[in-house]
Parts: C-alpha cells; structure tokens; sequence
C-alpha cells in the first residue's frame, strides 16, 4: 500500500541524505555516532532471516540489504572523519555522551519478555524492534544539549520520523484489508513516533516558518 | 497469525 511504499522510501531518503552529505562535506557535525551505531545493530538482528533463505520479495530482501550495507557505510564515512577532520571528529564524540547500555540493556530484556516464540531468530527480531523505538536517543540527546542543529541533522531526523509516521497509516490499512494486527511492531512503532513528536512539532515551528532551528 | 506477518515489514 501507498503508506508503507512511501514510509519505505523516506526511510530510504532518510539514509541517502545522510550519506551523501557526509560523502561530500567530509563533516560530520551533529551526527551522533552511538545512534548510528545502534542502526547497525537494529539492521543487523531484524534481517537475521536474509539467512534462512526464505526471501518474502524480492523488493523486501533488497530493502534489507541496502539497509544493512548503508548503515555500515554510514560507519566508515564517520570513521574516514577521524584521521582527514580529527577536530570536527573529536568534537562530535565529545558531545555524543548518552549511555547505550542504558538502552540496550532495557530492550534485552523487553526482548526475553515480549516475543513471538523463544528462538534465537525471533528474539533478535524483537530486540532490533525495541531497540528500534529508542536508538533516535542518544542523537536527539545531543541535539538537546547543543540546542543548535545543522540542517543535515534536522533534515534526517524529519525523514526518520516520516518514515515512522507513515507505518501508522500502513497498519491500519492492512488491518482493515488483511485482518494484520501485529502488536509488537505497533507498539514499538508507536513509542517510537512518540519519540519523535516533540522533535517534529520544533521542526514544523521553526524550520517550516522559516526561523532557525534550536531545541529548547 | 501474528507469527505469519512478523516478518514481511522493513
């Protein structure tokens, strides 16, 4: 449905502007390096099932792929910032100081509790859901702390949350379509949004009406 | 039923 293709896609875009624009400016300003981070875990427990070979598309498998590799490559620009831009480097870890453990260690344990059957495959699943719904943290607490943001920072994050936005619609058209009512995935998706509106209410206030963006 | 679905979203 035109929900979720468009959800897909922003998320997708989400991505793309993060990596082109740290391919071509070489900075890495306001970029949390833990939230990327966590994406890579997130991508990398979701799509365990690339492995057991049972594809469901061909279009959801190649999701899958660009999205691991482009959050790893996300990874190495940020890396390639550490010896050709060491100040803007050390700045930004300097400021990126939110525990992961603290996140991390919560979804665990939310993992062991809320899952669909106790294999390993599921388990990572419903990890990479929670760990989902929180891994904007560490980047939003940095944005918080600085009160300022680059439109890189600002323009991402606006994707991101789109990209979340848009399932809601999605999981209501395929209630109502294919009677698909799947709890987990509502749920963490849900939370997450919430994250995420406060985030979208200074962006439609200050970026929209034209006015710089800062966090109070 | 929600088993079915689990994995079929990005």
């Amino acid at each position: 449905n035109i929900f979720r293709i468009l959800g897909d896609l922003s998320h997708l875009a989400s991505i793309v502007i993060l990596l082109r624009t740290v391919q071509k400016t070489r900075q890495v300003d306001g970029i949390s390096l833990k939230t990327q981070l966590l994406y890579v875990l997130v991508f990398c427990t979701r799509y365990l099932d690339l492995l057991t070979f049972r594809w469901k598309s061909v279009y959801n498998t190649l999701m899958k792929m660009v999205f691991i590799g482009a959050s790893v490559r996300v990874i190495q620009l940020i890396q390639e910032c550490k010896t050709r831009n060491a100040v803007a480097y050390k700045d930004m870890m300097a400021r990126d100081t939110f525990q992961i453990k603290y996140l991390v260690g919560p979804c665990a344990i939310l993992a062991l509790v809320f899952n669909y059957k106790f294999t390993v495959l599921e388990l990572c699943w419903s990890f990479s859901l929670w760990l989902e719904s929180v891994a904007i943290l560490p980047q939003l607490f940095m944005l918080s702390r600085s009160g300022k943001a680059g439109t890189l920072t600002t323009h991402y994050i606006f994707a991101l949350g789109l990209y979340r936005a848009l399932y809601i619609p999605n999981w209501i058209w395929r209630y109502y379509t294919e009677g698909r009512l799947e709890k987990l995935s509502v749920f963490t998706g849900l939370l997450q949004t919430a994250l995420y509106s406060d985030f979208f209410y200074i962006y439609y206030k200050k970026v929209i009406k034209g006015a710089g963006f800062e966090l109070p | 039923q929600e088993e079915k679905f689990a994995h079929d979203e990005l």
